[in-house]
């Protein structure tokens, strides 16, 4: 698993 | 998307609306914490700051300015158009004992230490614990509006459907984001007590109150 931004979530 | 993702934003949607509705139709803000609301402004202030940097999706877009929209719609109806039936004295809350260790943390515990990144993380702390204003004048007054409650149940259901996303998303997608998914618990959680009475009261046709 990657440890990344949700950005596309709101 | 999947559909967590999708009903958690839907609830998120319907959340916004119906405080927004019940304040509107009634003419009145009596019961509602204009402290959480000016938070949640805040937070979605600093949250969708990348609708200047990045564009993800026409979805994404239009939501994002819906809820920063009807958060700041929310702010004035209780602060100017309805100021006078805004209950101040029960809205005692002091939320810079929220927003101060909520900023040192971000600074502290985030992805990435640049300035966009740093107020995501802030958001989504500041988010998680947001509510507690409305939940501490609920405690305060001893009682809610039945529209109220369904306000803030669709608001927890938001986030505990965002934790079966983060979960979905896990398993078919191999992706996770610690800081979310904690913040989400720890707002999830501070729910709980409430979905309680929601669902052994309020779900009966009985008014929340709480006992003296």
């Amino acid at each position: 698993g990657t440890d990344s931004n949700l950005k596309d979530e709101l | 998307m999947n559909i967590f993702r999708l009903t958690g934003d839907l609830s998120h949607l319907a959340a916004i609306i119906i405080l927004l509705l019940k304040i509107w139709k009634s003419r009145s803000c009596a019961g509602i914490s204009g402290k959480s609301q000016i938070l949640f402004a805040l937070v979605f202030t600093t949250r969708y700051l990348d609708l200047f940097t990045s564009f993800i999706s026409l979805y994404n877009t239009c939501m994002k300015l819906i809820y920063i929209g009807c958060a700041y719609a929310t702010v004035y109806l209780i602060y100017a158009k309805f100021r006078a039936t805004y209950d101040g004295n029960h809205d005692s809350f002091r939320v810079e004992f929220l927003v101060v260790p909520v900023g040192g943390l971000s600074v502290l515990i985030n992805h990435d230490f640049s300035p966009l990144e740093i107020l995501w993380t802030f958001s989504i702390y500041l988010e998680s614990v947001a509510i507690l204003p409305q939940l501490f004048m609920i405690s305060k007054t001893g009682e809610a509006e039945t529209i109220t409650t369904h306000y803030l149940f669709c608001l927890g259901l938001y986030r505990a459907l965002y934790l079966f996303n983060w979960i979905w998303r896990f398993y078919f997608e191999g992706f996770f984001d610690m800081i979310a998914i904690v913040a989400g618990v720890v707002q999830t959680v501070l729910y709980c007590d409430f979905f309680y009475l929601y669902v052994t009261k309020v779900l009966k046709g009985k008014k929340l109150s709480l006992p003296a």
